[in-house]
């Protein structure tokens, strides 16, 4: 159900 | 010197206990504004973003900025050994490598304190855009808690949709498929009791239950739940800590195959 996407494609390191 | 004392060292707990799901080790944070931790699961689908005010602390002192580096399932040791009812204070010296917990019962009867070792962990803070959220959802934590719990029998993830009706949250699995809708209350007597929703364009995004099951771990520290949405743009799970802070929980969304 669904691809689980990273959280680093929305959220860039600092 | 580092030194913050808080009434209830259960408050912490309950804190503790709503992140060592999915974090091992973490880095919190202390500066004058108090104490902050922000750090994602090992997988990268979501982020803890966790904020207590120094004002929220009985006494707060922070001479110099300080990054405690922590494991989790120590620190859960540590507060296992605290009463309900204690105080706890929590003291480092400032290039320490060690940090001391020091439980009180409420009549001083008794005190007792652990040492425990820091770690040096090489934490990356990830920059988190403003963003302008289609729905925001406010609901009680326990009903939140009870549908993700629910639907997490039948399917690996939750479709959360929101329109101006109401919010529905579905599933589907081997078994078949489960949908609850939530309408918006007309009741805001009690807020926390309440269903609330701010739209501005429906939005449809599907989440991961094993993530969504450990954010409701946070469920004690507060009655009500606040869900964050937007297409495109990872969910936001907040609960607010009463006069503390919060603890904010980001997951990326699941999309099509």
């Amino acid at each position: 159900s669904g691809n689980q996407t990273s959280l680093m494609n929305f959220f860039k390191p600092k | 010197m580092f030194e913050a004392r808080l009434a209830s060292s259960a408050t912490f707990k309950k804190v503790l206990d709503a992140i060592k799901d999915l974090l091992n080790e973490a880095s919190f944070d202390c500066s004058d504004a108090g104490i902050q931790l922000q750090a994602m699961d090992n997988s990268h689908v979501s982020l803890v973003s966790l904020n207590l005010k120094s004002d929220g602390f009985e006494k707060y002192r922070c001479d110099r900025n300080l990054t405690m580096g922590m494991n989790l399932a120590s620190l859960s040791k540590v507060f296992r050994c605290s009463g309900s009812d204690d105080t706890v204070t929590i003291k480092a010296q400032d290039d320490a490598d060690t940090v001391t917990f020091m439980f009180e019962a409420k009549k001083q009867e008794k005190i007792s304190d652990y040492e425990m070792k820091l770690m040096n962990l090489d934490q990356e803070h990830l920059g988190i855009p403003e963003t302008e959220f289609s729905c925001i959802i406010k609901l009680p934590s326990g009903e939140f808690a009870r549908i993700v719990r629910d639907l997490s029998q039948f399917g690996e993830s939750i479709v959360i949709s929101c329109t101006k009706e109401g919010v529905k949250f579905s599933t589907q699995g081997d078994i078949g498929t489960g949908n609850v809708k939530l309408a918006q209350t007309n009741n805001f007597d009690k807020e926390d009791q309440s269903v609330i929703i701010d739209m501005q364009e429906p939005v449809s995004l599907t989440f991961s239950c094993e993530y969504l099951n450990s954010f409701t771990k946070a469920t004690p520290l507060s009655n009500q739940v606040t869900l964050s949405l937007c297409d495109n743009v990872p969910l936001v799970v907040e609960y607010q800590i009463p006069d503390l802070g919060h603890l904010k929980y980001y997951l990326a969304p699941k999309i099509e195959e």
